[in-house]
């Protein structure tokens, strides 16, 4: 039974793709069959596995305006159980380009049912906004999981997300649920860190993953070498808060 | 005469909006009349100054949706010569309801006219994405202050906005300038930090201002109690380098 997780939140630099990314990567040394889809324009999901732009021809962009099915625009990665669907600039448009199209929050979803079973886990990694694409992100996913930065303003943007889940759970994708909310780039030795992470705790209780990222210069490096953390530097702490995390999804170190 | 300055970069928390609010309030100490105005539905630049979701009514969505002028909804702050146009959730709908109205890009444009001349400086803080409203911002600016990030995505993202800002100077706003690239969160104990702002400096020599923002806790605290960081903390580093990019904006401390 596949299971597709949506990463998403409007707020800005909070660590969706590193989440998305590193997420995806420990599911796959776990040697469950995963799938990384980056709808965000920006593309920083591809290049964090090793995708430079040049190697990138047909992408979601070309999926989603029915140009190509998402079989064509599959690309390996150094993972053995990773594959990646790329995305592109194009994407910018796809916003305009779908408004006035029928259904255009469905795309993803429709296109997806061809090779869902292919797969244990479809990740999809979303740009910092709610419009179509991460629309079309909610409608295809099981569940939704939250990166949350212990920052003020992180804390203060959940609000208008949940309102976001509740309308798409009328309307778009009544199956949708929350698979968690997950502490990102906390710092023990800083106040509000703390602060944020109580804050969401008590709001949320359970629905917290014990995994909690910590901030971790070698999560910020590893991007640039186009390797996600387990590939760059396993021992180090950043490495193992995923780990945790993935074992959390696949059910082994359940949630409180 | 009036500058209008947007900040913006579509990646997301690279500090745009605490660029937008500190630069403002510096501004405004400095007796420059200064109007900040949110564009992003996150709200984020209004409750850095102080402004509750209460005490919000008509927002920078009514002016767009012309059903209201700008200077119906121009707010006061602590600082005498800052005033905030405040931003809501409704403008995640305004991309979908502006899409097919006539020169939807100019509507802030042309609003501004009218009020204009009471400022000496103009403030837009912008959300993470090229969609309507960011290109309401650059369609209404004379200059575009970019915000970088000491990070890998960061430098990653800028080919791709520098395309978008080509694109609005040929169609929406001819005079449209580079105010200047502002390393933000540089740490100084970081390599990354450190090979970012090189690769900054090497690309954009004298665009990239000399005042660099350092990663900074209070910067990170001062939202919480809906300050700007010279009324919250003076004395810290993060205060002292938004001062010196305001002196650098008027023209005092010239770049390189
Ligand atoms: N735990 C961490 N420790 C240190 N750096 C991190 C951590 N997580 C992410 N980063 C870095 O912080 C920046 C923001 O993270 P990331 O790009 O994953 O966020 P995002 O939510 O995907 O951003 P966007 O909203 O632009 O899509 C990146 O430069 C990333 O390398
Ligand atoms: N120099 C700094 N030192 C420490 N923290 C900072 C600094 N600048 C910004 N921050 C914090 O980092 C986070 C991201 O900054 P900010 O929200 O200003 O970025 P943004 O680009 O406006 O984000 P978005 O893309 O969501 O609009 C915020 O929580 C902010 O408080
Ligand atoms: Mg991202
Ligand atoms: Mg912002």
């Amino acid at each position: 039974m596949t299971k597709t997780l949506c990463i998403a939140n409007q707020k800005g630099g909070v660590g969706k793709t590193t989440t998305a990314i590193n997420l995806s990567a420990s599911l796959a040394v776990a040697e469950k069959r995963t799938l990384l889809i980056d709808i965000d324009p920006q593309g920083n999901a591809c290049s964090g596995v090793g995708l430079t732009r040049d190697q990138i021809k047909d992408n979601i962009y070309h999926v989603l305006m029915e140009e190509k099915g998402i079989e064509d625009v599959i690309k390996n990665t150094e993972l053995s159980f990773l594959d990646v669907v790329p995305s592109s600039f194009d994407l910018i448009g796809a916003e305009i380009e779908l408004v006035n199209v029928p259904s255009r929050e469905f795309r993803l979803f429709r296109t997806l049912q061809k090779i869902k079973d292919k797969y244990d886990y479809i990740i999809i990694d979303c740009p910092p906004s709610l419009g179509i694409l991460t629309l079309n992100s909610l409608a295809t996913a099981d569940s939704i999981l939250i990166p949350v930065q212990c920052e003020y303003y992180a804390l203060e943007g959940l609000s208008s997300l949940l309102k976001t889940i509740r309308l798409v759970k009328k309307g778009l994708n009544p199956g949708l649920k929350i698979e968690g909310f997950l502490l990102t780039m906390f710092d023990s030795r800083n106040n509000l860190s703390h602060q944020v992470s109580e804050e969401v705790k008590k709001h949320f209780k359970d629905n917290v993953f014990n995994a909690i990222i910590p901030r971790n210069v070698r999560l910020g490096e590893c991007p640039s070498f186009g390797k996600p953390i387990l590939l760059y530097d396993i021992s180090c702490k950043g490495a193992r808060s995923y780990l945790q995390l993935a074992q959390e999804i696949m059910g082994h170190g359940r949630k409180k």
